[in-house]
């Protein structure tokens, strides 16, 4: 998905980290 | 480089902060940064230097919703549609893990699980940006006033195509704050009345002069 922009990126790696933990919490 | 990571750091704590002390349950709180959209400028073909200035994507933090069995849930989605969003957010780990096709820190959980309605909205979220004046954000910023709405036919019957979408994906409540360099916004899939308490935290975590 290239659209994303690089600015963006950490706020969308800190997500789907903090997803996986939620996941794994669960 | 190192100035903007650190800004960015402070950004995500004080919109963490901002939710995690709260009383309310926020599901989520994004900060929408002041910016010009260059391109723009360059694209207009008649010499024009004025650069448009835009609220783009600053940071942003997902909480999540607390659980409740007995909570209406929004309209079903198709199968078709969940497939579709596990599907990104594969690929969205993969190319945050370098693109190997792997996902973050391994493991394939988080891209097989079920991708919620305001996950999926937070996640597009990150794709947008608006004109100063336009849409829920612009609107608030432009107007150096606060919009809080909470109630689903509120977010549904609102002007701005944000609002609408929030509703669509669950939420019940969507508030902006303008800042001195952009606005905060909240939202909850929860009816949350307005409270002075919210908005002077905002005041004091994001307008550096106070």
């Amino acid at each position: 998905i290239p659209s994303v922009p690089q600015a963006r990126k950490a706020s969308l790696a800190r997500f789907l980290e903090k997803r996986k933990e939620r996941l794994m919490s669960a | 480089p190192a100035h903007s990571q650190a800004n960015e750091d402070t950004l995500q704590q004080r919109l963490q902060a901002l939710i995690e002390c709260a009383r309310e349950s926020w599901t989520y709180a994004v900060f929408w940064q002041l910016s010009y959209d260059f391109a723009a400028g360059e694209d207009d073909g008649g010499g024009n230097s004025s650069n448009t200035p835009l609220l783009a994507w600053g940071d942003g933090y997902y909480k999540g919703e607390e659980e409740k069995p007995m909570k209406k849930k929004p309209t079903p989605i198709s199968a078709a549609e969940q497939e579709h969003r596990k599907r990104v957010v594969r690929e969205l780990n993969s190319l945050i893990s370098g693109g190997g096709g792997g996902t973050v820190n391994g493991g394939d959980e988080a891209g097989d699980e079920e991708v919620t309605d305001t996950e999926w909205f937070f996640l597009v979220s990150m794709t947008q940006s608006f004109i100063n004046g336009s849409g829920l954000p612009g609107q608030a910023f432009s107007n150096s006033q606060t919009i809080w709405l909470s109630g689903s036919n509120a977010l549904a019957g609102s002007s701005c195509e944000r609002a609408r979408q929030g509703q669509v994906y669950g939420l019940e409540t969507m508030v902006c704050i303008p800042t001195e360099n952009g606005v905060v916004e909240l939202g909850s899939s929860e009816i949350i009345h307005q409270n002075s308490d919210l908005m002077d935290k905002v005041n004091s975590f994001f307008n550096p002069s106070n």
